[in-house]
Formats: structure tokens, sequence, C-alpha cells
């Protein structure tokens, strides 16, 4: 059963009782006590600038560039993707749907699918060219790499001669799916060992877990 | 002159879409 609830205690803070976290498990690949884990580290990210228990972009930024400012292209279509309110914030039960995509075990078509959406970047169904150079030049800007525009061009190039099968000068799903499958390093970034055994990496949610062994 | 890379390959190296730092203390 259900002891005192801790996620009920700051009652409208977070708000998520023992039937959501099951909820989630179940909609999830983690179990009761992975989503509380995952919760704890929610609970860190949520309050780093804003103590609101939402994920902020500022807060999304300050985790993963250590930075709460400046522009991130990458970063700004992680923190969409994970918005599927698209109401500016990342809510827990959104939290967990993006990593769950994450998980070692997860799909690969969903990984194929969510690098996809990541890198269609005016969600037009197609990577196209030009949005593949706008994220080449900020990879670029970001490493502090100078390349110089013909042999960013040339990169391009041949990255389209590979991708797009159907040489119809973008790069739809098929074309990404293919590509993908024939370059899985590609896809490395969208598998996070972590999540296989996050109750060991958060183990304080066993104090304040409400699901019992 | 060295084969350039691919161009996703160069775009995945983005601290942006590198999540395992959300497990960084």
């Amino acid at each position: 059963g259900c002891f005192e609830c801790y996620y009920n205690r700051p009652k409208k803070k977070f708000g998520y009782d023992c039937a959501d976290l099951a909820r989630l498990a179940a909609e999830s690949r983690f179990n009761v006590n992975e989503v509380e884990a995952l919760y704890e580290l929610f609970k860190k990210l949520s309050c780093s600038i804003i103590d609101d228990g939402l994920i902020h972009k500022e807060e999304l930024q300050l985790a993963l560039l250590q930075t709460p400012s400046g522009e991130n292209l990458f970063l700004d279509r992680v923190f969409d993707l994970f918005d599927e309110k698209q109401n500016g914030v990342i809510e827990f039960e959104e939290f967990i749907h993006a990593l769950n995509i994450f998980h070692p075990y997860a799909p690969i078509e969903d990984k194929i699918d969510f690098a996809f959406r990541l890198y269609d970047l005016r969600q037009t169904g197609f990577i196209e060219r030009e949005e593949v150079k706008q994220m080449v030049i900020a990879i670029l800007i970001e490493s502090e790499m100078r390349l110089s525009d013909e042999l960013v061009e040339e990169i391009i190039d041949k990255t389209f001669a590979d991708a797009d099968a159907d040489g119809d000068g973008k790069i739809d799903k098929k074309d990404w799916k293919e590509f993908v499958i024939r370059h899985p390093s590609l896809l490395k970034n969208m598998t996070l060992p972590y999540l296989k055994d996050i109750t060991t990496a958060f183990p304080s949610f066993v104090f304040n877990t409400q699901v019992e062994d | 002159q060295p084969t350039p890379m691919n161009a996703f390959e160069l775009i995945s190296m983005s601290k942006g879409l590198n999540l395992g730092n959300l497990f960084d203390e």
C-alpha cells in the first residue's frame, strides 16, 4: 500500500501520487522504483533555477551545457521534443516519456523517429539540406571548430549522397531509417546507459519511496 | 586529403544532444 505520500506533501507543487507513478511505470520501460529514482533527478533539475517543479529551458540548458544562457539550436530542439504540451516547460510525465526513448531497451524505431524529429528543424517531414547546413554551422560554432564553407558544403554533399537514397534533395523518414541503420553510431546519443540502473544513480529514492518491495 | 566526416556525425557531437550530462553530479 501507500504510506504517507512523499509526493503529496508539497501537494500542488509536484502532485504525483502512487497511482500516477504506477501509471507512468506502466506506460514506460521503467518500473515504479525507477520512476521514483527519475523523480529525484527531475526534482534536482526542476529546482536548479526556478523552484516550481517544472523544468524550464534554462534549467535543461544549465544541466546540459553548464550555463543557463546563450543560444543552442540543439538544446532548443531537445527541449521542444520533451515539451509535448508545447507550453514552455517540461513536466515530470513528459520527462519520463522522453527518457523512455533513451532507454537502452527502447525500440530502435523510436530512437530513429526521435532523432529524425530532432533534425527536422522546421518540422516539414523532411530533413532538408538547408537544415543540415544550419546544424553543421551551429556545431562548428559550439565546438569552436573552423572549417571553410567549401569543406562544409563538401561534407553536406557527401552526407546527402549517402543519405538521400531517392535523390530528391531531402531526407525523408525512409531515407533516414536506411541511413542510420547503415551508420548506427549516429544513434549513439539516443541511448543512455545510465537508465538501466537509475536506482543506483539516485539511491535517495529509497528514502522517499512509496512502494514497498 | 582526409575524407570529410558525415554531417550528422558532427551534429551529434553537440552537448545539447548529449543527455548523459543530465546524470552528472
